[in-house]
């Protein structure tokens, strides 16, 4: 564990927080992508099945539980709890054009050709590409609620902090997951655009619009 | 890396 892995995990659960808080005040899942959503639902469903194979540390399954139970609190209560204020016409990216590649890229390059090593690929893969339909969705409404926008700069910055972490981690311990780096640059890379929008409007205090 | 071993990252 070092302090780029550290904050990077805060920073992951700060988002998944802020999400479900916002939600739970608002009473409204009005601009979040349910699609972005059931897909990080089926990310952590498939990378933490070692939970019941290995013990790493207290902190590491609590924290993969804390993620796999979120995420699914998370689909709850968007397709079920707050329907009414899912905002469906908006979110309409197709997953199977995600999830089908992504599932015969896990086929085809992975570290070990087994059940358990084949979805944990998958599950980096599909991270990667999860955050589509969400921007997606923004892209078709031209705008971010604030506390949305502040959701997606931490969930963005988690991944970016880890590439940090792998820099650190091949330096310092020899240790170079070529699986994990690909899939968190470009899962970091597809954040960029935003990023640069959050930091020019966000943090200056105005909404977050998209240029038309 | 084998599975065996856990994944330590999240």
């Amino acid at each position: 564990m070092n302090i780029f892995r550290l904050i990077g995990d805060m920073s992951h659960l700060l988002a998944i927080v802020l999400l479900l808080l916002k939600m739970w005040k608002t009473r409204s899942c009005a601009g979040i992508s349910g699609k972005s959503q059931i897909l990080f639902a089926l990310v952590f469903a498939t990378r933490y099945l070692d939970l019941f194979t290995a013990f790493i540390s207290a902190y590491n399954s609590t924290m993969k539980l804390f993620f796999i139970s979120t995420s699914l609190v998370t689909v709850y209560l968007m397709y079920f709890k707050f329907r009414a204020t899912y905002d469906a016409n908006h979110d309409t990216f197709r997953l199977e054009f995600l999830v089908v590649p992504v599932g015969g890229l896990a086929f085809l390059v992975n570290h070990n050709f087994s059940p358990l090593e084949i979805l944990w690929t998958f599950s980096i893969y599909l991270e990667s590409v999860a955050i589509l339909p969400q921007l997606f969705m923004m892209s078709k409404t031209g705008e971010a609620e604030t506390i949305t926008s502040h959701y997606l700069f931490a969930l963005g910055s988690y991944r970016a902090l880890y590439i940090l972490n792998w820099v650190f981690r091949y330096y310092f311990e020899g240790f170079f997951d070529l699986i994990a780096v690909v899939a968190g640059c470009v899962q970091t890379i597809l954040y960029c655009d935003f990023f640069y929008l959050y930091i020019t409007k966000v943090l200056k205090g105005k909404k977050l619009s998209l240029p038309a | 890396r084998p599975i065996a071993e856990g994944h330590d990252e999240l």
